[in-house]
């Protein structure tokens, strides 16, 4: 059930990777097994160039404006942005939480800074999420290989420059593997600063 | 092969372009 791939159209500028947008929402009471997040998550549209890019993205809500339980998840064509993915069962993500009202912003740089390839770190990223949640809200960006530490220094370094974190920020990593084992994506993680 | 780049100044300026609307 792989859709199309889609291709830059005539004048505009093609990004590395194509690219897909995805959202899911789910009610906070129901546990979430793999199989119930699977059917609350929905594929919006994929992207192969920079221009098909802001015309998708522009029509989507500000994920600042969603309410309750939901995410965006932009990843790679072909990549579902579940840890079980082959792309994703040995790698892991970076997670920075944000006070409300910061979403919408550092979303957008987020996700520039990814299709525009600022990372810098070969095939290593798969895709980034932002989740919003009752009292904060999360940015994550996910990577292929968590135990590479060259791949996910480079990545929380460039986060820092992309996001213009101060340097006190806390950053914290948790690799798939342990969310899988303990059924959440944010508790439990490796604080950074 | 060649990683296209583009920097998130480029990136808002094509943000206005027709071919994005």
């Amino acid at each position: 059930n792989r859709r199309k791939m889609v291709s830059p159209g005539v004048g505009e500028h093609p990004l590395q990777y194509n690219y897909t947008f995805w959202y899911s929402r789910r009610t906070p009471s129901r546990p979430a097994s793999s199989q119930s997040y699977e059917q609350n998550i929905r594929q919006i549209g994929s992207v192969a160039s920079v221009e098909q890019f802001w015309r998708l993205y522009s029509h989507l809500v500000r994920p600042g404006d969603l309410s309750g339980h939901s995410d965006f998840h932009l990843f790679k064509e072909g990549i579902k942005p579940m840890w079980e993915d082959d792309s994703n069962r040995n790698g892991g993500k970076w997670i920075i939480r944000l006070r409300k009202g910061l979403a919408s912003r550092f979303w957008e740089n987020i996700i520039l800074a990814m299709v525009g390839e600022q990372f810098m770190v070969g095939e290593e990223i798969c895709g980034a999420v932002v989740s919003i949640r009752f009292q904060e809200d999360i940015l994550s960006i996910w990577n292929r290989t968590s135990n590479d530490q060259t791949t996910t220094s480079r990545i929380r370094d460039t986060l820092r420059r992309v996001l213009n974190l101060p340097t006190n920020t806390i950053m914290e990593y948790k690799t798939h593997n342990d969310s899988l084992r303990d059924n959440s994506s944010f508790r439990n993680t490796k604080i950074s600063l | 092969g060649t990683r296209i780049i583009y920097d998130r100044k480029f990136l808002l300026g094509c943000r206005s372009s027709p071919l994005a609307k």
